[in-house]
């Protein structure tokens, strides 16, 4: 069976999407079959991979809202790495969802059709702890939140776990997998103050890993590839390959 | 009669918070009375103020939800600046306003008891384009959308262009006041081509002040400040001041 990953974090610009990108390609090139479901109205993890978002005639929002869709039609492919992609409709899906019965586990039911043909899923979310993250959540057996190096996300730390939390109440799988330092750069004493602070909080829950700042995880996007693609040698990629190792070793 | 300004973006991290709150300071330098309404449930603005969010009786949500609670009584001042405090419990308020009459407007009905004691009034919205940020923009005649130099950023400005769109079928005051650039970097490519294609795509609805990466906006809100407090001479504080000015040109 698959290990299912939420990334998420309700702060907004804390590398939610360059996480789910670049850990997927690193566990692709570690040998494992990776599914990436982007559960983000922004689409930026579908757009990552080359999808055109626009056309799409199935998204996620049709998976979680219409029984007789099923997921296998909302996959494509790129390399070893499949994508079940998003647009701005799941804005829509994120409203109707509100007056659905079992709201909060449609993706959990339909993620049950595809889980046996990969060993990972990871699960993009948008910046918030609404009701498609907490679909992510109630599917999933593993969280990473990624924290950017700045005093709002600190804070906002306690926001997403109080959600988790709630969900653990009905997912008893639900675990953290770690809190991943991100955008860290050593010769600024703010990243070290949050590094400390962290792992004073949260000790061995952080990873030993943290993403360094590196403009080719900006840029890579815009090439439409993973940074692991896109510099194989920069520091970005390689943080992010430590990563896919760390995951293997924690799961 | 107050301008009224929202500041928006569903892309996450981009510098809502850091505009809004800079934005109000620099005005407030200015000589302009100031209220900032913060509408995020992560409650970033209210915390820069000193406001312990988690302890408050009476906030947005209950501004929102209630129509016996009068918006006076859910603001607080540092200096010349008021601030109208959000915290987490307005992702409940986000639920129930989608099974109300007029769930848009509420904003809009309960900021004219206030609107005639300011000359501006800045609005910090969540990372989403949801019922909140439509709340804020059904209430504003302008917005300004922070942009910062990355390439989620430029796809994302489509998304949130369309729902401005919407908005004004129904609120004709509502005018786009500009795109800011945030956390330029000249020395990165990436600056300058994100730039040059909001340039190309936007004109001179992009302002003509970017606001650089100063690792001083980062640490200010740790300290219970806005830049202009806290580095008076830094560049962020000077490109905020910079952008005050030309707020007070361009309404
Ligand atoms: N380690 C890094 N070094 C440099 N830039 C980075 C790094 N990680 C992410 N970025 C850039 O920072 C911006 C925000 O990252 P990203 O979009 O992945 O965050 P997110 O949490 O997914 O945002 P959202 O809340 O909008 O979903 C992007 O432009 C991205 O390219
Ligand atoms: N010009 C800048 N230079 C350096 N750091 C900046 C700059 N502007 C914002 N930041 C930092 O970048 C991070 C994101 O900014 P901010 O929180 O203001 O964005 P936001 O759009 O309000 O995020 P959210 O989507 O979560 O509401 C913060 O840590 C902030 O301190
Ligand atoms: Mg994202
Ligand atoms: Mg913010």
């Amino acid at each position: 069976m698959a290990h299912i990953i939420t990334i998420g974090n309700q702060k907004g610009g804390c590398g939610k999407t360059t996480t789910a990108v670049n850990l997927s390609a690193g566990l692709a090139v570690l040998g494992k079959r990776v599914l990436l479901i982007d559960m983000d109205p922004q689409g930026n993890s579908s757009l990552t991979f080359g999808i055109n978002i626009e056309d799409l005639h199935i998204s996620m929002s049709d998976i979680l809202l219409d029984d007789n869709v099923h997921f296998k039609y909302n996959i494509f492919s790129k390399g070893n790495i499949h994508i079940a992609p998003s647009n701005p409709t799941l804005n829509y899906a994120e409203e109707r969802l509100h007056t659905m019965e079992g709201k909060a586990t449609r993706l959990k039911e339909k993620i049950g059709e595809v889980e046996s043909n990969y060993d990972f899923i990871l699960i993009d979310c948008p910046p918030s702890i609404g009701i498609l993250t907490t679909n992510a959540l109630m599917a999933s057996h593993w969280t990473i939140l990624p924290v950017d190096v700045g005093f709002y996300s600190l804070v906002g730390i306690k926001q997403y776990l109080a959600r988790i939390e709630d969900v653990m109440e009905q997912n008893k799988n639900l675990k953290i997998l770690g809190i991943l330092v991100t955008m860290y750069n050593e010769r600024n004493n703010i990243s070290r103050e949050v590094m400390a602070k962290l792992k004073g909080s949260f000790k061995d829950k952080v990873f030993n890993t943290a993403i360094r700042r590196d403009i080719k995880l900006t840029e890579a996007p815009g090439h439409l590839q993973t940074a692991i693609e896109y510099m194989w040698r920069g520091r970005g990629s390689s943080d992010y390959l430590a990563l896919s190792n760390e995951v293997l070793k924690r799961v």
